[in-house]
C-alpha cells in the first residue's frame, strides 16, 4: 500500500506467470495511510473473506504498524450497526516482492479483449505453446499441433477494419483478420509462450474492453488491461531455445 | 529444443 493506492503482486508456483494488480486510491470511498506498508497474504483466505461481502456492502481493510493480520470489516450499507470482522493472518513469503524493471518494449498491439480471449482459447485447443510475432504490418498468433500437423493462426492487420474467418481446408492456416485500433512498433519481435498461461490472462476480459500485448525479444510477454480504477498486468515467461 | 524460462531469471526479489 502506498499513497497512490494498493498494488497486489502474485506468482504461480512454477514462476511462469506473475500478476500485478494496481487499484488506485480513487477507487476507494476513503483511503488513509500513515506510511507505505507491505503485506504477504494467502490469496485464498483473502478471497474467502471478501466473498462474504455482498455487492452493496462496505468493506474496510485495516492493518496497523507492525501488524500480523489484515482486518476486513464488512458492513451492510443501510444497516451500519451490522458489521462482521475477519482477520487474515500474514504469511512469510521470504521476500517482499519482485522488482520489475521498466523496459522499453519493441512492439505493442491493443485489441478487443473478448477477441483476445477467443484466440487464446482456440489456440490452446491445438497446442501447449504458441508463437506471437509482431511485424510492421501487424501481429500473428500461431499454434501448431505436432501430432496432427494442424496449424491455427490469428492475424491482426494494421489499419484494416475487415473481420473475416478462413477455415482450414488443404492445410491452409485458419485465421481471423481483426480490426486492431492502436499499436506502436519499434522493431519486429517474436516470442513463444505457454497457451495455458495466455488463456489464464485472457480470462480477465470483463475488466476492460481492450487488452494490450507488449513484447521485447527474450523478455517476458506483458498482457495489460487498463481501466479507470487501475491496471492489471500479466508477465508471462517465454519459452526459449535450450 | 525449447525450454520454459523462469521469471526469477528476469526479475529479482526485493
Amino acid at each position: 500500500c502506498s499513497k497512490e493506492g494498493i498494488m497486489l503482486q502474485g506468482m504461480d508456483e512454477f514462476h511462469i506467470s506473475l500478476v500485478e494488480f494496481f487499484l488506485s486510491k480513487r477507487s476507494f470511498e476513503s483511503y488513509a495511510l500513515c506510511h507505505d506498508l507491505c503485506m504477504s497474504l494467502p490469496i485464498d483466505s483473502l478471497a474467502t473473506v471478501l466473498k462474504k461481502a455482498n455487492d452493496d456492502d462496505v468493506c474496510t481493510l485495516k492493518a496497523g504498524h507492525k501488524a500480523k493480520v489484515l482486518t476486513v470489516a464488512i458492513e451492510t450499507r443501510d444497516q451500519p450497526w451490522l458489521v462482521s470482522k475477519h482477520d487474515v493472518p500474514f504469511i512469510d513469503l521470504g521476500s517482499e516482492y519482485l522488482v520489475i524493471s521498466r523496459i522499453p518494449y519493441d512492439a505493442k498491439i491493443t485489441v478487443w479483449s473478448t477477441r483476445f480471449a477467443r484466440l487464446a482459447h482456440e489456440l490452446h485447443q491445438l497446442s501447449g505453446s504458441l508463437d506471437i510475432q509482431i511485424i510492421h504490418e501487424g501481429a500473428r498468433f500461431t499454434a501448431l499441433d505436432e501430432g496432427s500437423g494442424k496449424k491455427g493462426c490469428f492475424i491482426f492487420r494494421r489499419a484494416k477494419v475487415v473481420d473475416e474467418y478462413r477455415d482450414s481446408e488443404d492445410d491452409e492456416p485458419a485465421g481471423a483478420i481483426i480490426h486492431e485500433f492502436h499499436r506502436y512498433f519499434h522493431k519486429a519481435t517474436s516470442l513463444r509462450v505457454s497457451t495455458k498461461y495466455l488463456v489464464h490472462a485472457s480470462k480477465r476480459a470483463p475488466l476492460s474492453s481492450k487488452v494490450s500485448v507488449l513484447m521485447k525479444e527474450d523478455q517476458p510477454l506483458l498482457v495489460q488491461y487498463d481501466f479507470y480504477e487501475g491496471v492489471l498486468k500479466f508477465y508471462i515467461a517465454p519459452r526459449i531455445a535450450d | 529444443l525449447v525450454a520454459q524460462s523462469d521469471l526469477l531469471d528476469y526479475y529479482k526479489p526485493k
